[in-house]
């Protein structure tokens, strides 16, 4: 075989040639820094406040965006049932898409004054009060092609609407 | 839900779906 | 030569079916990562989250209408480029531009949108690879249906070398190609649009954008190959902000180029297919120079050239 890499190619030795011509760029044009930083991934988001200052706060938000919940119970103080319509104008009432996405949102307790607020999907409803179809046929092993971009949108809303008033 | 710290304004949150029998981690980059 | 040329053609048709037999989710691997940018991000944070994640890349998602919204690409930034070079007054409108400004750049500039098409998981891979040729772009995006809310889903992008790669290393029939690239007929040749090192490198982003390329070879006087500019190098001009250097020599803008670049693969007319697919199947390489014994460009095959040999020749 005759495939090669070709040597004046590689940038090492294209940066010695550019710099032996003396070519006034490209003393001052440096290689792009590849080094990626590496997105540090944690589970929702974290908190240092007082656990009932944050329920607050996720309640603020979740008003202002418009957003219902359910009356949390007595024993269980931490754990928001949310329902939030997400319409997107263009698609067409008449075939039944359910608009209104369940989401569970519920603190956690990591270590001593470090918390973490976790948002869970929990399924779909139509508005006029049908269940979506993920509580009855299908259940969540069988759902297997759900986008997610509808539930990251709204969470990315409730975290702007959280950092914007925090 | 998973996050990444906000840099530049600009928002990144992630979720792992399954898709049939494979996983695919979508990730959404969105600005504050 | 003729059992050459028959193993050729049984092991094309081979190849063919099998690209027939499986589908786009089979070269999915068991788990990945989608990186999507939403419409309503600037452009140049979608160019940083590029860069940060090594991806030349993304598709787009407009969450006000629930859908997908397109891929960029390296020819979304090149557009911008050459806006700016039409418009120098307006470097603080690109400053600001999202995303789903770059429609109205494209209009500015009386440029055809990239048809980018897309095509559901589950259908033969030999399907994305025709939409992909005939769309003349080099990755097709994958759609299915939210099976509750009919929402779009962005499964993946395929690209043309993550589909030769697939074939590379599923396909022993490659071992087979061994007639000679000169006899089949796949190099786009030497007439092609090259330029030398001292060419401005606007000039040489606007061959790519006017021949609808991704790489510009550059040459010496004797007419050697000395190094290739590719449309992704574009997006290190702009990270660096010298993109409104007009003086600037597409020499210099290859200084931008960091050092994880593996550099240009040349062959000559006498490699074979199987040697070419055994180079996919071990090295992220997007199109190979041919060249003569001295260095002297012949011409370029890209990896269209050879996904249309495999899907519509012999």
């Amino acid at each position: 075989s005759t495939i090669a890499i070709l040597p004046s190619s590689l940038p090492q030795i294209h940066r010695a040639n550019m710099m032996q011509q003396g070519s006034r760029a490209a003393m001052k044009i440096t290689p792009l820094n590849n080094k990626k930083s590496k997105t540090k991934w944690h589970f929702g988001i974290r908190s240092r406040s007082y656990p009932l200052d944050v329920m607050g706060e996720i309640y603020i938000a979740l008003k202002n965006l418009g957003a219902e919940w359910a009356k949390p119970s007595e024993e269980d103080l931490w754990t928001i049932k949310v329902r939030w319509r997400y319409d997107t104008g263009s698609l067409d009432q008449q075939r039944k898409i359910p608009d209104l996405m369940r989401m569970v949102i519920q603190l956690f307790q990591i270590e001593p004054n470090n918390y973490l607020v976790d948002f869970k999907f929990d399924g779909w409803e139509t508005s006029n009060g049908e269940e979506g179809s993920s509580n009855s046929s299908s259940t969540e092993e069988e759902m297997s092609t759900f986008s997610a971009y509808p539930f990251l949108h709204l969470t990315t809303r409730l975290i702007m609407e959280l950092a914007v008033n925090s | 839900l998973i996050t990444s710290s906000i840099k530049h304004n600009t928002l990144c949150v992630a979720s792992t779906v399954r898709y049939k029998s494979k996983y695919a981690t979508q990730i959404l980059y969105g600005p504050l | 030569e003729q059992n050459i040329q028959l193993e050729q053609k049984l092991a094309i048709q081979s190849i063919r079916n099998f690209l027939k037999s499986k589908t786009s989710y089979d070269v999915l691997p068991v788990s990945y990562r989608l990186i999507v940018l939403d419409t309503s991000l600037l452009v140049k944070k979608s160019l940083n989250i590029l860069l940060q994640n090594n991806i030349v890349s993304a598709p787009l998602w407009d969450a006000k209408t629930s859908k997908f919204a397109g891929l960029l690409t390296s020819t979304d930034f090149i557009n911008v480029i050459q806006y700016y070079f039409c418009n120098p007054d307006k470097f603080d409108l690109i400053d600001k531009l999202q995303l789903n400004g770059l429609k109205d750049i494209e209009k500015c500039l009386g440029v055809p949108s990239l048809d980018q098409g897309s095509i559901h998981p589950f259908k033969p891979l030999y399907d994305a690879c025709v939409k992909m040729i005939e769309s003349r772009s080099r990755r097709i995006p994958l759609i299915d249906q939210d099976e509750e809310t009919q929402r779009e889903i962005i499964v993946s992008v395929l690209t043309q070398y993550r589909i030769l790669k697939f074939v590379s290393l599923n396909c022993r029939e490659t071992r087979f190609l061994k007639r000679k690239i000169r006899e089949l007929n796949i190099v786009t040749d030497a007439s092609i649009d090259s330029c030398y090192m001292t060419t401005p490198v606007i000039d040489v982003i606007q061959m790519l954008s006017t021949r609808g390329v991704s790489s510009v070879p550059i040459i010496d006087e004797h007419g050697r190959l000395v190094n290739v500019y590719e449309a992704v190098d574009v997006l290190g001009l702009i990270k660096g902000g010298i993109y409104n250097d007009l003086s600037l020599s597409v020499g210099e803008a290859l200084m931008r180029r960091g050092d994880d670049f593996e550099g240009v693969y040349t062959c000559t007319v006498e490699d074979k297919l199987s040697t070419i697919m055994d180079t996919i199947r071990k090295a992220r390489v997007h199109r190979f120079f041919v060249v003569d014994g001295s260095g002297l460009l012949q011409g370029v095959i890209t990896l269209s050239d050879i996904l249309k040999y495999i899907l519509f020749e012999e």
